[in-house]
C-alpha cells in the first residue's frame, strides 16, 4: 500500500 | 512601522487564492528585503513558500523585521472587500496586535481601512537545501492545472514522468487509466505557451492529485509553471508572480510501505 510520505521527512526544522 | 503598498492590489488577491486552501494560518514575515512566508500545511505532507520583494512595491518601508501571524480565512474575508483595480497597502506598528489594510480606488474617491487582529504562532521554519534538480519542466500554468484536474478523475495519486522525449502525467484507479503527455515545444511564438524540459536524467514520481490540485489555485499569478524534480526528494511547482518574487509549492512524494 503506498503511503503519503510527510515534508519534514526530507527538510528539517531551524 | 511597517507599510507596503501595491499599485496592483488584485495580486494580493490572487495571492490569497494561492494559499489558502492550504494554510488555515501562517506568518508573514516583514523586513527590509520585502515579505516571506513559509508553512506547512496541516498534514505537514507539502510546504508553501512566498516571496514578495519589497522593490515590487511601489512605496515600502519596514523599520524593524516583524512576523505577523494572520488567519488566511479572515485575511481572505477582508481581500474580498478590495476591488481588482484597487491599489492595497498593509500596514503595522511596531509590535502591535493588529494590521491595517487599506484600500484605495484608482481615483482615490472611495478608501477603505479594515483593521485586523494578529495572532501568536508557534513557527516552523524548514530549511530547503539548493539542490540541482534532474529535470525542471515549463509548461503553461492552465494546462497543468487542466492535467491535474483531468487525471484526478482516475486515482488519488499521480504519476509524473520526464524523459528527454517529454513528461507523462498518469493515473490509475477504479474506472480506468490516464495518460497525458506533453512533448517539448519545437517552436512557439509566445514563451508562457512553450513546453520546456530541462533534464539531466529522467525521473518518474508519484504524487497525491488533492494537493497538486490546490497548487493550481495560484494559476492566476502566471502564465507558466516551472515543476522540478529529482529522484526522492519532494517537488517544486513554481509560479512567479510578476516582477515581485514567486510562490513556491514543496510537495513530498508518495512513497511505498
Amino acid at each position: 500500500k503506498e503511503l503519503q510520505s510527510k515534508i519534514t521527512k526530507y527538510y528539517y526544522h531551524i | 512601522m511597517f507599510e507596503a503598498r501595491l499599485l496592483q492590489g488584485s495580486l494580493l488577491k490572487k495571492v490569497m487564492e494561492a494559499l489558502k486552501e492550504l494554510l488555515n494560518e501562517a506568518a508573514w514575515d516583514c523586513s527590509d528585503a520585502g515579505i516571506q512566508l513559509q508553512a506547512m500545511d496541516n498534514s505537514h505532507v507539502s510546504l508553501v513558500s512566498l516571496n514578495l520583494r519589497a522593490e515590487g512595491f511601489d512605496k515600502y518601508r519596514c523599520d524593524r523585521n516583524l512576523s505577523m501571524g494572520m488567519n488566511l480565512g479572515s485575511m481572505s474575508k477582508i481581500l474580498k472587500c478590495a476591488s481588482n483595480e484597487d491599489i492595497i497597502t498593509i500596514k503595522a506598528q511596531d509590535n502591535a496586535d493588529t494590521v491595517t489594510f487599506v484600500f484605495e480606488s484608482p481615483d482615490q474617491d472611495k478608501v477603505s481601512d479594515y483593521e485586523m487582529k494578529l495572532m501568536n504562532l508557534d513557527q516552523e521554519h524548514l530549511g530547503i537545501p539548493e539542490t540541482d534538480y534532474a529535470c525542471t519542466i515549463r509548461l503553461p500554468s492552465s494546462e497543468f492545472a487542466r492535467i491535474c484536474r483531468d487525471l484526478s478523475q482516475f486515482g488519488e495519486s499521480m504519476v509524473i514522468s520526464c524523459t528527454k522525449e517529454g513528461v507523462r502525467f498518469s493515473a490509475t484507479g477504479d474506472i480506468g487509466t490516464g495518460n497525458i503527455k506533453l512533448a517539448q515545444s519545437a517552436k512557439v511564438d509566445k514563451e508562457e505557451e512553450a513546453v520546456v524540459i530541462e533534464m539531466q536524467e529522467p525521473v518518474s514520481l508519484t504524487f497525491a492529485c488533492r494537493y497538486l490540485n490546490s497548487f493550481t489555485k495560484a494559476t492566476s499569478l502566471s502564465k507558466s509553471v516551472q515543476l522540478s524534480m529529482s529522484p526522492e526528494v519532494p517537488l517544486v511547482v513554481e509560479y512567479k508572480i510578476e516582477d515581485i518574487g514567486h510562490v513556491r509549492y514543496y510537495l513530498a512524494p508518495k512513497i511505498e510501505d
